[in-house]
């Protein structure tokens, strides 16, 4: 899910 | 990971270090609002909850546990070490009325109504205003000391990058996170009024004071 990969930020 | 990104990182990691060393340099947190660190701290903790559950790189991790670190370390100078110098008097803004809302919207709008995620989200909403303890108090004291300007000017410059972050990431990547862009658009929108002072006075060499 799209949302998933605003983790690998800080 | 691009330029914005990394240089967003950097930023607000030079806006942390400044804080601290500042505090431990003047053996002081005159001028520092203790609130806007407690709910710096709560924003950190409730948003690197992941730590436990994902690793996604070293650099990710690294990165989470420094903050993390650092934000607690400033709550320890605040609150124990250096607590004689700190200003509560003029620390007096109602963290409630951020809490509340933020707390109860965290939980309407949100992107899965998950535990972690709602943390993620409440963690991502509460960033975005933070800081207004800070600005009240400076608001209230009508000046703040040359070395707060800068930890506020890197701290207020961190989300503007990653504001050019996610144009880059939206481009390049099709990605886009709306809940971290509204809330990200709002952060930088609260510091616009301070990095106009910060630009015509500190950066001319002058003092941070406001007219009375």
């Amino acid at each position: 899910c799209h949302h998933t990969q605003a983790k690998d930020e800080l | 990971m691009n330029v914005f990104r990394l240089t967003g990182d950097l930023s607000h990691l030079a806006a942390i270090i400044i804080l601290l060393l500042k505090i431990w340099k003047t053996r002081s947190c005159a001028g520092i609002s203790g609130k806007s660190q407690i709910l710096f701290a709560v924003v950190f903790t409730s948003r690197y909850l992941d730590l436990l559950t994902s690793f996604i790189s070293l650099y990710n991790t690294s990165m989470k546990v420094i903050y993390i670190g650092c934000a607690y370390a400033t709550l320890y100078f605040v609150y124990m070490k250096f607590k004689a110098t700190y200003d509560g008097n003029h620390d007096t803004f109602r963290v409630e009325f951020l809490l509340v809302p933020v707390g109860g919207l965290s939980f309407l709008v949100n992107h899965d109504f998950s535990p972690l995620e709602i943390l993620w989200t409440f963690s991502i909403y509460l960033e975005s205003v933070a800081i207004l303890p800070q600005l009240f108090m400076i608001s209230k004291t009508g000046e703040a000391e040359t070395i707060t300007t800068h930890y506020l000017f890197f701290l207020g410059l961190y989300r503007a990058l990653y504001l050019f972050n996610w144009i880059w990431r939206f481009y390049f990547e099709g990605f886009f996170d709306m809940i971290a862009i509204v809330a990200g658009l709002v952060q930088t929108i609260l510091y616009c009024d301070f990095f106009y002072l910060y630009i015509t006075k500190v950066l001319k060499g002058k003092k941070l004071s406001l007219p009375a």
